[in-house]
C-alpha cells in the first residue's frame, strides 16, 4: 500500500508513496524486474585550491567532497491516461522532472529541467542524475564511441597502460553521444541520451549522467572565462536552465542491443511535425 | 550562406564543447539558429510539394510553403497550434518520418482548448489525451520567449494534446485537429488526465 505503480503498457515503474523515490522497474512481457533508485546530486567544483587545477569548461574536477544529494524525498504528482502516464517531481526549486511511460513503448522517458543553478554559496556545481540498481556489475560498464560501437569500460582500469587513479570520479567519466549501459548475469540497464554529455559508473550497479554545470573559476586551459552562462531579460540576468530527455530501459542480458540501436536512431531522427491551416480537401494525406 | 555558416560552426571544437567565451558562444548559437531556420524553410517547402494535391514534384515551386514548424515545442511555444482555427478549416499536422521503418508514436502539441477532435486522413477519430501544462514549463516559455524573441506571450496554452500517430518509412501522414461541435464533447474524443488522488 505504500507503493504507487505507473505505466499503461508492459513497463511499470513503482514509487514509494512516502518518499516519492523510484523503487523498482518491472517489464511484465520480459519478466525483467530491477529494484532501482533515481536521484539528483551535485559535485562541488574544485576552485583550484587543492592542487592548482580548477574545474572549468575543459576539465571536470570535483573538489573532493562527496556529491551532495539534492533531495531525499520528493513529492509526486501522478497523471494517468490511456496513452501515457506521467510522474511530475520537483526535486528542488531548480530541478524538475517528468517521467513518462507510453502505452506501446517499453522504456521510460525522463524529461529533466535544471537551472538556474544557484551559486550564491560561492560553490560551482556540476549536476548529475544517478540511477542505482542492485546489479552485480563487477566494475564493468559500456559507453558508445561517437554513436558507434559500445565499448567496454572498467572502472579505474585501462587495458593498454597502468592507470594510477588520481581523480576517482572524473577519471572514470566517458563522453556519451548515444548512451551508457551496464549488466549483470541476468539483466541489462540501459540509458540513452538526447545530447552529448558525460557518463560514468562510479559504483557497481550505478550509472550517472552529467546534465548541467555552472562554475565560478576558469580552469586556465585557454577559454579565460568561468563556465557561468546566463540569459538576460530587461537587463536582469540569470543562469541557464537546461531541458532535455534521457531514456531508460531494462532488458534480459543480451536483449538490450536491439532497443539501444532502434531507439537511438529514433531519438536522433525524431518525427518532424509541420503545421498549417489549409482546407482538408487540398491534401495528399499520406 | 546561413546554413553553410551553421554547418561550419557545428564542426568547430569550441562550439561543440562549449569552450568559448560567452559572447562568442552567443554568436555561435545565433548562427546555428539561422542555419536551422533556413533548413526549416527548405523542409517546409518540400513538404508542401509532397502534400499538395494535383501537383507533381517538378511543377511545384519550392518557395511556396504553407507550413510552419515549432523549434521551441519543448517549452510549449508553438504559435500555429495556439491560433484560433478558422471556420471550416482544421489545424493540419503533417508528420514526416525520416527513418526507414514504420513508426507509431505519441506526439504532443500545446493547445488552448480541450474540446478538440483529432482525425486521421480517412476521417477516423483518433484517441487523444489532454494534460494541463505545468508551471515550470509555462515559466520557461515566458522567460525564454521574452529573452530570445523579445515577445511577451499573449494567450498561454493551457493543455498538452497527446495523440497517437502512425507513419510509414521515409513517408508522411496527416492529422486534422478541429473544434468539437458542441461543448463538453471532449470526453467522447479524448481522455482528460487527472491527478492521482494520492
Amino acid at each position: 500500500n505504500d507503493t504507487i505503480e505507473i505505466g499503461p503498457g508492459n513497463l511499470k515503474l513503482s514509487y514509494s508513496s512516502t518518499s516519492g523515490q523510484l523503487k523498482r522497474i518491472y517489464n511484465s512481457k520480459t519478466g525483467v524486474d530491477v529494484p532501482i533508485q533515481q536521484s539528483y546530486l551535485w559535485y562541488g567544483s574544485s576552485d583550484g585550491g587543492e592542487d592548482g587545477q580548477a574545474s572549468g569548461a575543459y576539465i571536470f574536477r570535483p573538489n573532493g567532497a562527496l556529491p551532495t544529494v539534492v533531495s531525499r524525498s520528493v513529492p509526486l504528482k501522478v497523471i494517468r491516461g490511456s496513452l501515457l502516464d506521467e510522474v511530475h517531481q520537483q526535486f528542488s526549486p531548480w530541478i524538475y522532472q517528468v517521467t513518462r511511460l507510453y502505452k506501446d513503448k517499453e522504456h521510460a522517458e525522463v524529461e529533466f529541467t535544471i537551472g538556474p543553478i544557484p551559486t550564491n554559496d560561492s560553490v560551482g556545481k556540476e549536476v548529475i542524475t544517478q540511477l542505482t540498481a542492485n546489479l552485480a556489475t563487477d566494475k564493468v560498464f559500456y559507453t558508445d564511441s561517437n554513436g558507434r560501437d559500445f565499448l567496454k569500460r572498467v572502472r579505474n582500469y585501462r587495458e593498454d597502460w597502468n592507470l594510477t587513479v588520481t581523480q576517482p570520479e572524473a577519471g572514470n567519466y566517458y563522453p556519451l553521444n548515444l548512451g551508457i549501459f551496464t549488466a549483470d548475469k541476468k539483466s541489462e540497464l540501459s540509458v540513452l541520451v538526447d545530447r552529448a554529455t558525460g557518463g560514468a559508473s562510479i559504483k557497481d550497479g550505478e550509472l550517472e549522467l552529467m546534465l548541467h554545470r555552472r562554475l565560478l573559476v576558469d580552469d586556465s586551459r585557454g577559454v579565460g572565462e568561468a563556465l557561468d552562462e546566463s540569459v538576460c531579460v530587461n537587463g536582469t540576468c540569470e543562469g541557464l536552465t537546461v531541458r532535455g530527455n534521457y531514456y531508460v530501459s531494462i532488458n534480459q542480458l543480451g536483449a538490450g542491443a536491439r532497443w539501444r540501436r532502434t531507439t537511438g536512431q529514433e531519438i536522433y531522427s525524431p518525427l518532424v511535425l509541420a503545421f498549417s491551416h489549409e482546407k482538408l480537401e487540398d491534401w495528399t494525406a499520406s | 550562406y546561413g546554413l553553410g555558416d551553421a554547418l561550419g560552426i557545428a564542426q568547430h571544437h569550441d562550439a561543440v564543447t562549449g569552450t568559448a567565451k560567452q559572447h562568442t558562444t552567443n554568436d555561435y548559437a545565433k548562427r546555428l539558429a539561422i542555419g536551422a531556420s533556413e533548413a526549416e524553410i527548405m523542409v517546409n517547402s518540400a513538404l508542401s510539394c509532397l502534400t499538395k494535391k494535383n501537383t507533381s514534384g517538378s511543377q511545384c515551386e519550392l518557395k511556396d510553403s504553407v507550413f510552419r514548424q515549432c523549434q521551441l515545442l519543448n517549452i510549449s511555444f508553438c504559435p500555429p497550434t495556439e491560433e484560433d482555427i478558422p471556420q471550416g478549416k482544421s489545424l493540419v499536422v503533417v508528420v514526416y518520418n525520416p527513418l526507414g521503418w514504420n513508426r507509431t508514436d505519441i506526439v504532443k502539441i500545446p493547445v488552448t482548448d480541450a474540446n478538440l477532435i483529432v482525425e486521421d486522413s480517412l476521417g477516423n477519430s483518433i484517441e487523444a489525451q489532454y494534460a494541463s501544462l505545468d508551471n515550470v514549463t509555462i515559466n520557461l516559455r515566458n522567460y525564454y520567449t521574452e529573452a530570445y524573441l523579445g515577445q511577451s506571450p499573449k494567450e498561454v496554452p493551457k493543455y498538452w494534446l497527446h495523440f497517437q500517430v502512425s507513419v510509414p518509412p521515409l513517408g508522411w501522414n496527416t492529422y486534422f485537429i478541429s473544434k468539437a461541435a458542441g461543448k463538453g464533447n471532449n470526453r467522447r474524443y479524448g481522455y482528460f488526465s487527472e491527478d492521482n488522488p494520492q
